[in-house]
């Protein structure tokens, strides 16, 4: 509840017209900036623990879930370091959905599988250039992996299971022309 | 030097030769449709009388008419069974993801901007416009904060006699959802990610403000200048417009506007991905 509550609180201060209309001075916005990321990973603990009751195999989940904040620069670290992850799709809206998922990763060959057993078919996109070069940006991944969820449930969730592959027989590498 | 195109079942996505989206096809027509980033430049002004105020955080008030950012455009195409783009680079600060879904009836164009360059002094506030030969005699609509569509009309009010000595910030509207136009046969619809100043200053047209950055205050009491800063350069913004084109016919079902309200609530609420790595920690079979 604690950590609801810093949400809450910070969600009631960026209710200031400076905040909504961005005409705070420079300062104020980094000091915004600072109390959302303290509020927001407070509530990371909450998500994972929601995550982890809504499969039901609470003590199976020994791992972090994560929601990566680099993906507006196309980069997450555990998605490009790691050969095998479990990526899950909670769908906030009242009816089904079938969002299409990019994922940043090194280049490759990925298999997505879903929890029925069956490929799902993904293929590997270039990431830009501009993005790549972005001074700031510390990131390895070249590339991103895209795959559609699959009807995932209104308030519900659907998970998938991706790992990197020695053959080329996984995801489809798309042809580019300059 | 071939023509370059995307598209999917629905739809087909045309590039000139200089680089820029150019037409857009859907169920057998081809409509002329463009796509350009432009510039206006910030006024500057003494901030002593209310009409001589500065282009800043408050106001925006454009020195003049838009400039274009480059006559060509360098792009990259890729192709999958997936999902279909084309990557353009319009010069060092500004390039653009052009994709089609395979399935979707919809354009999804996503810009990076910035750091704007600032070293002619000038503060540069920064546009993406779309061009179509919609016939919209003056008329477009914006959203009222995700909820209803205002009909707007250029250089007039409602309640008064309109003297309009700004024609482009006079008619510029908030726009947090989608601004539209459209005629008796096709609609031409862009729905953004975050709020943004948007207006339809010729008809037909559809202009976004997507970054701007200003060297002076506009004295309404911030106090500094919008010229946002990080790592020492100015700041970089990436961000995602949807497209929607298509026929304005009403018996049509489901409507256009339909769809699009759709997609709002599905660009909007997105399915929130978790990721988790289970390394030596969970093979398919224990997943399964």
């Amino acid at each position: 509840e604690s950590h609801l509550t810093a949400l809450r609180e910070v969600m009631g201060v960026m209710q200031h017209h400076d905040a909504i209309t961005g005409t705070e001075k420079q300062h104020v916005a980094d000091d915004y900036a600072r109390m959302l990321y303290e509020a927001f990973e407070a509530c990371s603990a909450n998500t994972r623990s929601a995550l982890n009751q809504l499969t039901g195999e609470r003590d199976s989940f020994k791992f972090d879930w994560g929601y990566c904040k680099q993906a507006n620069v196309s980069a997450c670290a555990m998605t490009e370091s790691s050969d095998n992850l479990v990526v899950l799709l909670y769908n906030p809206l009242g009816h089904s959905s079938n969002d299409f998922v990019r994922l940043p990763v090194k280049e490759g060959n990925y298999l997505v599988r879903n929890d029925r057993g069956q490929t799902v078919r993904s293929t590997l996109i270039p990431i830009p250039g501009s993005v790549i070069d972005l001074p700031f940006r510390e990131s390895e991944a070249t590339h991103e992996l895209v795959f559609q969820g699959e009807q995932v449930a209104p308030v519900g969730y659907k998970s998938y299971y991706v790992s990197k592959e020695e053959s080329k027989s996984s995801s489809s590498a798309a042809v580019m022309r300059q | 030097e071939d023509n370059v195109s995307i598209g999917n079942d629905h739809l087909t996505v045309h590039f000139d030769e200089n680089g820029f989206m150019s037409q857009i096809t859907i169920d057998g027509e081809t409509h002329p449709l463009k796509q350009n980033f432009l510039y206006y430049e910030g006024a500057y002004g003494n901030n002593e009388e209310f009409r001589n105020r500065s282009s800043g955080a408050y106001i925006f008030r454009p020195n003049g008419t838009e400039k274009a950012v480059t006559d060509v455009v360098e792009i990259q195409v890729v192709k999958s069974d997936l999902v279909q783009e084309v990557h353009q680079i319009f010069n060092e600060w500004i390039s653009q993801v052009i994709r089609v879904y395979a399935g979707q009836e919809h354009v999804e164009l996503e810009w990076l901007v910035g750091p704007i360059p600032i070293d002619d002094s000038k503060g540069k506030e920064i546009i993406s416009r779309f061009e179509s030969d919609i016939k919209s005699e003056g008329t477009f609509w914006t959203d009222s904060n995700g909820r209803e569509m205002l009909r707007r009309v250029r250089n007039y009010r409602e309640t008064w006699e309109l003297d309009l000595v700004e024609p482009v910030a006079g008619n510029y509207y908030p726009i947090t959802a989608k601004i539209a136009v459209e005629d008796d046969h096709s609609r031409m619809a862009v729905l953004n990610d975050r709020a943004q100043g948007g207006s339809s200053l010729v008809d037909g047209q559809l202009e976004l403000m997507v970054h701007r950055r200003l060297l002076r205050d506009d004295a309404f009491g911030v106090g500094e200048a919008l010229n946002e800063t990080q790592y020492g350069a100015g700041i970089v913004a990436r961000g995602k417009h949807w497209l929607f084109f298509g026929s304005s016919q009403k018996a049509v079902s489901p409507t256009l506007q339909a769809k699009e309200r759709f997609l709002q609530n599905k660009v909007l609420l997105p399915s929130w991905p978790f990721v988790s790595a289970v390394d030596n920690v969970l093979t398919y079979d224990d997943y399964l």
